[in-house]
């Protein structure tokens, strides 16, 4: 493994977003997945929707919650084509399905893998070389105040409530850790991102850990 | 404070506001006592969400729903294709 890796420096990670007052993380997680996947195949780097994804995707509840793997589960299952952002913007509230014909354009997924990882965070690492960034669910719950640093306490483990995106890791420094995208806009955190000690299943971050392939 | 209604925060929803705010500091404290002397710990404080109390924030926010997984027990392979 590298000892520094992050897939924004391949300019294949889209820019933050933000879910304003909708509890669409497991959404924006997901979608941020299957962009980067398909910029890591060779294809553009571009927002595909995340409202697609709230309206249409049963097995959750919209902007009142959700989960990664009943996402993908969704996805995988139909075959969705998700159209570009621009297509089917974001309202920050649940709406109803908007349908597209068999020939538009779109981003389907191949497959995915959801796993625990917990105790395996070097797999962990070796899979997001691999597949890509990776749709993980976490505890978030001090990330309320957060501003910046390495969290590295005052998260548990086994009390997931937030989707996020980890898009690299940095073992350069005495405490290694995750490069994790959030969906709270830029004015959050690092320009949006926060960092998460490796190694130690920080806030529950290897407990559920989904690849996409596209 | 001159009773008037200006502004569009009704008064009601900025006391409650300001109470979550004073909560708030009081945890920055807290969760900054425990930084480390190697300047690589999280910080914490003001941003878009101290007006909210953790109660709020949790309601609006943390809406995802966890799935058990199975364990991942084998070694993940490095393909050659598409490798950084």
């Amino acid at each position: 493994l590298p000892i520094r890796f992050d897939w924004r420096d391949k300019h294949v990670v889209t820019k933050v977003r933000n879910q304003q007052m909708c509890g669409g993380c497991w959404a924006f997680s997901v979608v941020g997945g299957i962009e980067s996947a398909y910029a890591i195949k060779g294809e553009s780097l571009e927002d595909l929707s995340v409202q697609q994804v709230i309206d249409c995707s049963y097995n959750n509840f919209g902007c009142s919650g959700g989960s990664t793997v009943n996402a993908l589960n969704w996805l995988n299952k139909t075959h969705v084509r998700l159209v570009k952002d621009s297509e089917y913007s974001f309202k920050a509230q649940t709406g109803l399905c908007h349908y597209f014909s068999g020939s538009h354009a779109g981003v389907s997924i191949k497959d995915y893998s959801s796993y625990d990882f917990s105790d395996k965070e070097d797999e962990m690492a070796k899979a997001l070389l691999a597949y890509g960034p990776l749709a993980v669910i976490v505890d978030a719950v001090s990330w309320q105040d957060y501003l910046g640093g390495i969290i590295q306490h005052h998260c548990s483990s086994g009390e997931a409530n937030h989707a996020v995106l980890i898009t690299g890791f940095d073992k350069t420094g005495n405490t290694p850790y995750w490069i994790v995208r959030n969906s709270w806009g830029t004015s959050w955190g690092v320009d949006g991102y926060a960092f998460v000690k490796m190694g130690a299943n920080i806030c529950g971050i290897a407990d559920s850990v989904s690849a996409v392939f596209v | 404070a001159n009773g008037s209604h200006s502004g569009h925060v009704p008064p009601q929803r900025s006391e409650k506001g300001s109470a979550a705010f004073r909560e708030s500091l009081r945890r920055h404290r807290y969760l900054n006592s425990f930084s480390s002397s190697d300047n690589s710990s999280a910080v914490y404080g003001i941003n878009q969400f101290s007006h909210l109390f953790p109660e709020e924030f949790k309601a609006i926010y943390l809406r995802s729903k966890s799935s058990e997984l199975p364990l991942c027990n084998k070694e993940v392979k490095m393909p050659t294709a598409h490798m950084p």
